[in-house]
């Protein structure tokens, strides 16, 4: 029915180690779902399915505690209620990992028995995940989920985790996801994915990162607080007034001495821009009028005259006390990375193509297959991971370009859809590439634009509408028929179950809309399914260049 | 073009240059069809016939004494509706599409670029001193959503429904004059689309002032139902 998994979270392309992990073999998601849901020896808080080898996964872990991995084809799930760290009613659900008390008292681990003796424990209250030294609610305490403390005069406190319920925000309310759709001067909201009454730019399925659900206000562009379009014709847009949280705020590290990524975390005391004028106070007006107060910003540090990054720029910044400059950037030393991985790309001459498995490709690529924008390489959202600039010093990851950097087949990315860790690039391979690497010469040979080439043996972007007869995958192995079930054993893609995906004979298809292309079972009985080389249709119709742009970025 | 770099010959083979009668470049444009032109109607006020003007394309060079050059006359020029910074040039006989010369594609009826969107601007226009003069250059950046654009410390409310900003908040980088009427280009889905007409800024390449494009998407009826009317 599609409800099974309605309480997990899914990341496609993600993998995750745990020492507690069990296999499965099954049918559908549905049914990986209930095996986590059925584990009873260990707590499963998440799953990982492979849709096409119909292979599941249950973990112990989740993304709160483990690195997440890429995998092609895996998904992850994850149970919602192990990644809130908020408590609906009085919290007996809460699976968080707050550790102090309200008071700010370290929380003794669960199964300690010292400065406090507990009368709940991990092995007497098994469902109740008594874990580490979390704030939980296992005897159903109306003041909510609280801790025995490590402060031997404090036997135990309440927690004080705020409520999933509540509507207010921290800072400029850039994390807000709640429910308010009525702005401060009494307009509706109008839904995120309609044009009407206003035409605009916040596409919720262009910008997932962005959290635009139905009509609720958001901060997607580091305005002060959260807003959205009305429903007004005469009113565009207007501010959402929404009370700030008594909880405390997110936590940072401050860096003090230099900046990681785009700085956000600099909280030093540099105060001259990189031409060297002096920084303007963040709490005056003058000689630059402004809205980047510390009032507006209150998690953002905005100190005396110091350089910052309030506002999702490219790197800390200030306010000029120049009356010719209004603002410059600073210059922060970058933590760990000398080079300066994210300054402006300098153009260069190269074919937007890759060689071999393309980890020296150095074009301007920044879409994923699916057309999905990139995610910055020196940014931990919407994605944590370890591909950093400063890890892999040699592989060129500045900005948010199509990489290369741990010897994949192919440039990648992780995306800046939360829902999907990472894909493969929108590039091809060279082809023919004639020696001293000049272009090569094209003749002018009519060419009449054509609207698409269904009909050819080539695809258009991820191929699911490829109905040509390719039926050998790129190892060069026979494709399987897609309604044998021998040597390979299979019926989550058949002509039955997917009747308007062209499973016919055993050409390569892409029933699943998978990113990378048409792909088929093999008749390999080591090799379960692989991947179809389907040339590109590119060239055909408007739109589409015989010589590929340069696509130069920047200054 | 400011900044940005000299583009690979024919790489962006929908860019023409419009030309005064005796040659002269002065504005940019984009093929949409063999035989039709955008452009922004700002490049046509110096004449109301279209004898005043040509087109050149399949040509990278602004001396234009490549083989592969294609010169037409006008039949018609056509504003666009309400005063809108847009019009449409009817070359007098249609263009041969090859290599070097192929049409953009033209976006969804009211489509608009999400906010952040990287799309490339090109041009034979100033350079302000950043080299390339002479030869088709290109520069790419993100396109800036109204709301962000039209903040005071930025073109304050300048920017109209039926235009769309785009260019680096730091500046540096940006269309300028000469390149009037040329394309802003999208790529998706494998293909480019012609989302804007380079028509205003305030100066070129100055930090938080991004450059103003007709919005193309709030044009394709008009261009559609002129085209087949004519």
């Amino acid at each position: 029915s599609g409800n099974e998994t309605d309480s997990y979270t899914k990341t496609e392309g993600a993998w995750i180690l745990s020492l507690q992990k069990t296999q499965y073999s099954v049918n559908t998601v549905a049914e990986c779902a209930a095996k986590c849901d059925a584990e009873t020896i260990w707590t499963c808080r998440s799953f990982l399915y492979i849709e096409k080898d119909q292979d599941c996964w249950t973990a112990a872990a989740n993304s709160k505690t483990e690195m997440i991995l890429r995998r092609s084809s895996a998904a992850l799930y994850e149970k919602k209620v192990y990644l809130q760290e908020c408590v609906n009613g009085i919290g007996t659900d809460y699976r968080g990992t707050k550790s102090k008390s309200k008071t700010g008292k370290i929380c003794q681990r669960w199964d300690a028995k010292y400065p406090h003796r507990p009368n709940f424990t991990p092995s007497e209250h098994p469902r109740a995940d008594l874990e580490s030294n979390f704030c939980r609610n296992p005897d159903a305490d109306s003041g909510g989920p609280w801790c025995y403390t490590t402060d031997s005069n404090t036997r135990w406190e309440n927690c004080d985790v705020p409520s999933c319920t509540e509507e207010c925000i921290h800072c400029s309310g850039e994390n807000y996801r709640g429910k308010i759709s009525t702005t401060e001067n009494a307009y509706t909201c109008q839904r995120w994915d309609s044009q009407k009454p206003h035409n605009h730019g916040y596409n919720p399925s262009a910008l997932p990162e962005k959290y635009l659900e139905e009509n609720y206000c958001r901060n997607p562009d580091g305005d002060p607080k959260p807003w959205c379009f009305t429903t007004s014709p005469s009113k565009r847009w207007d501010f959402c007034s929404i009370p700030r949280c008594t909880s405390e705020p997110p936590t940072i590290v401050p860096e003090l001495s230099c900046a990681t990524g785009e700085g956000e975390l600099y909280r030093g005391t540099i105060s001259v821009t990189e031409s060297g004028k002096q920084c303007q106070s963040w709490s005056v007006q003058t000689p630059w009028k402004h809205n980047r107060s510390p009032d507006n910003y209150p998690c953002k540090g905005l100190d005396s005259n110091y350089c910052r990054n309030p506002d999702n720029e490219r790197m800390p910044w200030c306010y000029t006390t120049n009356t010719e400059t209004r603002w410059e950037y600073c210059k922060v030393p970058s933590c760990g990375d000398a080079a300066g991985p994210d300054e402006p790309v300098i153009p260069v001459e190269e074919e937007d193509c890759y060689e071999g498995d393309g980890t020296s490709y150095r074009g301007v690529t920044t879409e994923s297959i699916s057309g999905k924008r990139c995610q910055r390489w020196s940014a931990m959202t919407p994605h944590s991971h370890k591909k950093t600039p400063q890890a892999f010093p040699q592989a060129d990851l500045r900005r948010n370009l199509c990489r290369n950097p741990d010897g994949d087949r192919a440039p990648w990315c992780y995306t800046t859809d939360p829902s999907v860790r990472w894909e493969y690039c929108n590039l091809e391979k060279c082809v023919n590439k004639p020696s001293g690497g000049a272009t090569p010469t094209q003749s002018s040979n009519p060419l009449v634009p054509t609207p698409d080439s269904a009909q050819k043996d080539c695809k258009t972007g991820k191929g699911d509408t490829y109905r040509g007869v390719t039926s050998i995958t790129v190892l060069g192995v026979t494709c399987q028929a897609w309604r044998a079930q021998s040597p390979q054993q299979h019926n989550s893609f058949t002509p039955q179950t997917h009747p308007t995906k062209g499973l016919e004979g055993n050409s390569c298809r892409n029933p699943d809309g998978d990113v990378n292309g048409p792909w088929c079972y093999t008749t390999d009985r080591n090799k379960k399914w692989d991947y179809c080389q389907i040339p590109d249709c590119a060239g055909m119709s408007c739109g589409t260049p015989v010589t590929k742009p340069k696509r130069c970025f920047g200054r | 073009i400011v900044g940005g770099c000299v583009s690979k010959a024919h790489s962006w083979p929908w860019q023409i240059s419009l030309r005064t009668s005796s040659g002269i470049h002065f504005c940019g444009g984009t093929l949409v069809h063999p035989q039709w032109v955008v452009t922004a109607a700002h490049c046509l006020e110096r004449s109301k016939r279209p004898s005043a003007y040509k087109v050149l394309l399949g040509v990278h060079t602004e001396r234009a004494n490549e083989a592969s050059k294609q010169d037409r006359n006008l039949e018609k020029l056509i504003l666009g509706p309400n005063g809108a910074d847009i019009a449409l040039l009817k070359l007098q006989t249609p263009a041969i599409m090859n290599d070097k010369v192929l049409p953009v594609c033209l976006p969804e009826k009211d489509f608009v670029v999400p906010s952040g969107t990287e799309c490339y601007v090109t041009g034979w226009g100033e350079t302000q001193g950043t080299g390339g003069e002479g030869i088709l250059k290109e520069t790419g950046f993100p396109v800036i959503e109204n709301k962000i654009c039209n903040r005071p410390s930025y073109l304050n409310g300048r920017v109209k429904d039926h235009e769309m900003c785009a260019g680096n908040i730091e500046g540096g980088t940006d269309s300028c004059q000469g390149d009037s009427g040329g394309p802003l280009v999208c790529h998706s889905q494998n293909r480019y689309i012609l989302q804007g007409v380079t028509s205003w800024g305030l100066g070129c390449a100055n930090a938080m002032k991004p450059g103003v494009y007709a919005r193309v998407s709030k044009f394709v009826d008009w261009i559609d139902t002129t085209i087949k009317a004519n």
